[in-house]
């Protein structure tokens, strides 16, 4: 069954783009 | 005046101290004294990373007065300043990259609280701000802050496309941060449509024009599988039109064929 979004969350993943996704930053990166 | 060398050195230490003690009369005061010719290009090159200096050194007070007077999206200045937000130094780095190097939290949460500030911009070593960040939560900070921005940008966008809103739509992409953070391709979750698809289907011809010129990619496909061209009944263009459905189908086809010649075109030379 197809998921059901709200305009925002439609319009985030129409056109968000996946570098804009938040960076997944470790421990490691930050050092 | 003209036969005084001015030292950029001394310039630097200067402003440097005032930016430290905190004052803002007192850095008005000495760039309306010491920074003179104002057009000199020494003067100029210590003046335009004035900003990059005071995320260093200078409490957030003095920060505000600098973005307040002399980063303004009118084009108004004051004592004829104007600073760019997302001015690059020497290494590409812009304030919030230094902030966040910093890890001066708070300055970096102001600084992307600004209308025109642009979080995307790379330095030298390919980084962006957020990448520069020692701390997590500032970089955790950062992230919600751009998502919060992306959410908002992208229901303006869509709100914009509803509308036929041309003037916005293009405020919207003229923006480099809104250029680097949209994606003008991106498929509707609920129907897996582009916009470029949509609009075919709508026969808005004047819509489907503006997206190929900004950016809308022919030959993305929907979830189905269909290119936007394929969504355009087969009329072959060189019949007269007999009524106004089939003469846009045919505008709209020479519209789509037009832009995979001219894209592939593009593509090979590239």
């Amino acid at each position: 069954r197809q998921k059901h979004y709200n305009d925002g969350e439609r319009a985030v993943l129409q056109f968000g783009k996946n570098r804009s996704e938040p960076i997944i930053l470790s421990y490691k990166d930050m050092n | 005046l003209s036969s005084v060398v001015i030292s950029k050195p001394l310039l630097k230490l200067k402003l440097l101290d005032a930016l430290r003690q905190g004052s803002f009369a007192n850095l008005k005061d000495l760039l309306q004294k010491q920074f003179q010719p104002l057009d000199d290009p020494n003067v100029q090159q210590v003046l335009h990373l004035m900003l990059h200096y005071a995320v260093q050194v200078a409490p957030m007070a003095v920060i505000k007065d600098i973005v307040h007077h002399w980063i303004t999206a009118t084009g108004a200045t004051f004592l004829n300043i104007h600073l760019d937000l997302n001015e690059q130094d020497s290494n590409g780095n812009t304030p919030l990259h230094i902030a966040a190097y910093q890890s001066r939290g708070d300055i970096v949460a102001f600084l992307l609280d600004q209308a025109t500030i642009n979080d995307c911009v790379l330095n030298h070593s390919h980084l962006q701000a957020i990448e520069m960040c020692k701390n997590l939560n500032i970089a955790q900070m950062m992230q919600v802050k751009r998502s919060t921005y992306v959410a908002e940008t992208a229901q303006e966008f869509r709100t914009a496309f509803n509308n036929r809103d041309f003037g916005h739509l293009e405020s919207i992409l003229s923006s480099p941060r809104n250029a680097e953070l949209l994606d003008i391709n991106g498929m509707d979750p609920e129907t897996g449509d582009t916009v470029l698809h949509e609009f075919v289907k709508k026969r808005d011809v004047i819509m489907c024009r503006w997206l190929l010129e900004h950016g809308a990619d022919p030959f993305k496909r929907d979830r189905k599988g269909k290119l936007p061209i394929e969504l355009v009944r087969k009329v072959n263009e060189n019949d007269t039109a007999t009524n106004t459905k089939i003469a846009i189908d045919i505008e709209l086809k020479k519209l789509l064929e037009r832009a995979t010649r001219e894209q592939s075109v593009i593509d090979v030379t590239n």
